[in-house]
């Protein structure tokens, strides 16, 4: 089972979670005693990449209107602006004492803690596309809501014009984004929700047509609303469970498990 | 451990470029 829900930060946090669980091992088995080398220049080219992330974090904080991820996004700097500090403290210790057990400790804590801030950077910037891929299906949705009232042709035709961009959109970023979630079964409710919005998209203009047509010619139009209701209940539905989809991570899924 | 805590400083340091390109990509 993955324990990062995105092909990205997979591909970003693993070797690094890896390495730092060995050598939590290495360190807790590490009896010999040996002296540990000097550390000074990783550790320096370490704070340096911290103080830039810093810095490219704090622009996009300034240029975000996310308020969720300009709330969120400081916590995770400051996190791995303190780790880096730790990583500082333990090479300037062993310079002078290549045996402290407590430089070890702190070099431990220091590269849990990036690995920890950067894993939380990263969500935050995650969470907060998904939270844009929400806004393109509630687009849609908020255009479901007015399909009930629609009873010109012209009416309709503008609906269509307006409906078929956002729709694409939806199509094509939820499509991108299932490509990028490492769980299977995400995946598969993800295509299958598109597959039938895509099915259901002529249905509801079809029927909507249908009623226009008997509204105009004076005929009951009470199967025609019945039947154009029902493809509106369909894409509702389906952008629904796509915004629900969105949303779940592995964890999730492991807890119902 | 000599070469491992050197292995990982440098993976960190990659770590951290790696979150700052997808900070630079996605902003863009």
């Amino acid at each position: 089972m993955p324990v990062f829900h995105t092909k990205t930060i997979e591909s970003i946090l693993e070797p690094v979670a890896f390495q730092v669980s060995r050598l939590v091992i290495l360190h807790e088995e590490a009896e010999d005693g040996n002296a540990m080398p000097d550390l000074s220049k990783p550790v320096e080219a370490v704070s340096w990449a911290v103080e830039n992330l810093t810095k490219v974090g704090k622009e996009t904080i300034n240029k975000s209107d996310d308020q969720i991820l300009r709330a969120d996004m400081p916590n995770s700097l400051q996190r791995v602006d303190r780790a880096a500090r730790l990583l500082e403290e333990a090479a300037y210790m062993l310079k002078s004492d290549p045996y402290s057990q407590q430089a070890r400790q702190l070099l431990i804590e220091g590269s849990r803690g990036i690995l920890q801030g950067t894993s939380s950077l990263l969500l935050c910037f995650d969470e907060s596309e998904v939270r844009k891929l929400i806004k393109s299906c509630q687009k849609v949705l908020a255009y479901m809501q007015v399909v009930e009232v629609i009873e010109r042709m012209e009416d309709l035709v503008t609906f269509v014009k307006d409906l078929t961009p956002a729709l694409t959109k939806v199509s094509r970023d939820v499509n991108l984004r299932q490509r990028e979630l490492t769980h299977q079964a995400h995946r598969e409710l993800l295509l299958r929700c598109l597959e039938n919005l895509k099915q259901e998209a002529p249905g509801l203009i079809s029927s909507m047509k249908t009623y226009i047509q008997l509204l105009n010619s004076k005929s009951s139009t009470q199967h025609a609303a019945e039947n154009r209701n029902y493809h509106t209940g369909r894409m509702v539905h389906e952008l629904n469970e796509i915004i629900r989809v969105l949303q779940l991570t592995t964890y999730d899924d492991d807890e119902w498990d | 451990l000599r070469v491992g805590w050197e292995q990982l400083l440098t993976s960190i340091h990659r770590n951290i470029n790696e979150v700052e390109n997808q900070i630079l990509t996605r902003d863009s």
